[in-house]
């Protein structure tokens, strides 16, 4: 049975039998489609495979990648104004070189209104991160910040559209880096140092990142024809 | 000539099997979220001539069933999926990543010759 097994996972695009230690929690979007295409399956609808309506783009694989990354703390208390540093990271090797991205979306999970109440007003940087390895040693230079918004409240999941960095890191074989800070904006009246610490503890110990990948795999779907004149 | 019938039974004739695999029974559910496993159904059965037309057949199956009739050395119709239903799976790779792919012509929903 195994020269089976291996056949059947060559096709699902895989290596070998994966184990994971425990399920990842699948996000209600994909939940959402594979009952939406079950269903239709089921009732016979005629259906595009090729397409993901309920993203409003064209794709077959979609692919939840999650954050490999890792916090950072400042040593020096002199940068009172950065509320959380965090390296974010993608690997991109699971998606196969002929396949065509359609959609890389990173969601931010900032948790539950942990701040709803409190004064400080924050803002989030992301910038893209260049990782190279010398001798053994990976070294990391930062780029420049490409997405700076206000954060809103009650927070929940913020989305940010990563199509071409993501195109690119995956070109060039590297993982998908991203450096995220949040920061308070403003000066803050004396006092708040407190509510603030408060906030941004909250908001290291509930942030969760991962990037949802759409991609076309043209073996099984045909780019889409150009309509004529 | 006329070619006779064929004394087929309704047993053997072309028909749908429903087949379905439990992926628990294949260890699969340590790594496949959804569905719980695969209609592995499949095809099988005769292709008699004379019955070609009644089942589900294309006219290319007639022509071969005709031409098999008639000359033995061309291959009879042969059982197979007229209509496919396609499949989507949810699974888990060893990176982790959480997957939903979709996949066509997966599960057999109808037989015919051809």
């Amino acid at each position: 049975f195994q020269f089976q097994e291996h056949v059947f996972l060559q096709f699902l695009g895989l290596d070998k039998v994966p184990s994971p230690k425990k399920f990842q929690p699948v996000p209600s979007i994909l939940k959402r489609i594979f009952q939406d295409q079950e269903a239709a399956a089921t009732t016979g609808v005629s259906q595009d495979l090729c397409s993901v309506q309920e993203l409003g783009v064209r794709g077959n694989v979609l692919r939840l990648l999650p954050d490999r990354g890792f916090f950072l703390y400042s040593k020096s208390p002199s940068q009172a104004s950065s509320c959380l540093k965090k390296l974010l990271s993608f690997n991109l090797s699971a998606i196969s070189r002929g396949e065509q991205f359609t959609m890389a979306q990173l969601g931010l999970d900032l948790g539950p209104n942990t701040y709803y109440n409190l004064g400080p007003e924050l803002e989030l940087a992301l910038s893209l991160v260049q990782e190279s390895h010398v001798w053994g040693q990976a070294t990391r230079k930062m780029g420049k910040v490409f997405v700076l918004q206000s954060v809103p409240r009650p927070q929940g999941v913020l989305h940010f559209n990563l199509l071409d960095v993501t195109k690119r890191s995956h070109h060039s074989g590297k993982n998908l880096g991203l450096f995220l800070e949040i920061l308070v904006k403003g000066e803050r009246a004396s006092g708040e140092d407190f509510q603030l610490e408060d906030t941004c503890a909250g908001l290291r110990r509930s942030l969760h990142a991962s990037l949802l990948v759409v991609t076309l795999h043209p073996e099984q779907c045909r780019p889409s024809s150009r309509t004529r004149r | 000539a006329a070619i006779p019938a064929s004394r087929a039974s309704c047993k053997s004739l072309c028909h749908r099997h429903q087949l379905f695999i439990n992926f628990r029974d294949l260890g699969w559910h340590k790594w496949i979220i959804a569905p719980k496993g695969f209609m592995a159904n499949y095809c099988h059965g005769d292709c008699p001539f004379s019955l070609t037309t009644a089942l589900n057949s294309s006219n290319y199956a007639f022509m071969q069933a005709l031409m098999h009739a008639v000359d033995p050395e061309v291959p009879q119709a042969v059982c197979i999926p007229t209509k496919l239903s396609p499949i989507s799976m949810l699974y888990q790779d060893n990176d982790d990543n959480v997957i939903l792919r979709h996949y066509e012509d997966m599960v057999v929903d109808e037989c015919g010759c051809g």
